[in-house]
């Protein structure tokens, strides 16, 4: 997940 | 009806006035209106019934997997009322010719199978939206936990859309048939671009957002 940062952010990002 | 409720607002590319009219400004428009799309992609998902419901390791390996087939479904279907040409956005339409000249040719034609294909078949938006519902349901992510919430997405979907043939298109049985049978060169194109964007990254002469950059990696 840690390379995977932007995709993680964006999906828990509830907006 | 919840698909076509989700769809996003169309996006425009923003190509820089100050930057000479040449192949790389094209592929920096290009590639920065992608890393705009995927954002919207990712939203997107987030709004097909089931998938946020899935854990986030899930949503992140369908998603991983099926992103450029969507971004290319959304571009094949945006482009069905063109005579000729890809429209990545209504103020970015490329033709032939600057597809070769940015080295996109052989994506380019492949996309214009894919084109053909719907367009033969009248593609309606209905069964766009289904589409690109199931080819994120359906991307064989190999980093997936809950196997069993996948297939209930798949089944959920498959069913939406047997019931919208069944009841908009009578005249033919085969129609989900035909719709379904059109998903492997989906597939086929989408690692195409894949492989295009990659060289595109390899050459170094555009600029790459982060998140495009992630996703190509993400895909390898």
């Amino acid at each position: 997940k840690e390379k995977h940062k932007i995709l993680h952010r964006l999906l828990q990002d509830s907006t | 009806s919840h698909l076509l409720l989700v769809e996003p607002d169309k996006i425009y590319a923003m190509a820089d006035p100050t930057a000479p009219e040449n192949d790389v400004k094209v592929l920096t428009t290009l590639c920065d209106l992608v890393d705009r799309e995927l954002v919207v992609i990712i939203n997107w998902a987030k709004h097909v019934p089931g998938f946020s419901a899935l854990s986030l390791g899930d949503q992140m390996g369908l998603l991983q997997s099926a992103w450029m087939e969507v971004l290319i479904l959304g571009l094949v279907f945006r482009s069905l009322p063109y005579e000729e040409g890809l429209v990545y956005a209504d103020n970015l339409v490329l033709e032939r010719e600057q597809c070769r000249v940015v080295g996109l040719l052989d994506l380019y034609c492949t996309i214009l199978q894919l084109i053909t294909k719907y367009r033969k078949l009248q593609l309606d938006k209905e069964e766009f939206v289904t589409l690109k519902a199931m080819a994120l349901a359906n991307s064989d992510s190999m980093s997936i936990e809950n196997v069993e919430a996948i297939q209930n997405l798949q089944d959920l979907l498959h069913e939406a859309l047997q019931d919208y043939e069944t009841n908009q298109h009578l005249a033919d049985p085969h129609r989900s048939g035909k719709l379904l049978m059109t998903l492997p060169l989906l597939r086929q194109t989408a690692n195409k671009a894949i492989q295009s964007f990659r060289r595109v990254v390899t050459e170094g002469k555009v600029p790459m957002h982060k998140l495009f950059l992630e996703m190509l990696e993400a895909k390898a």
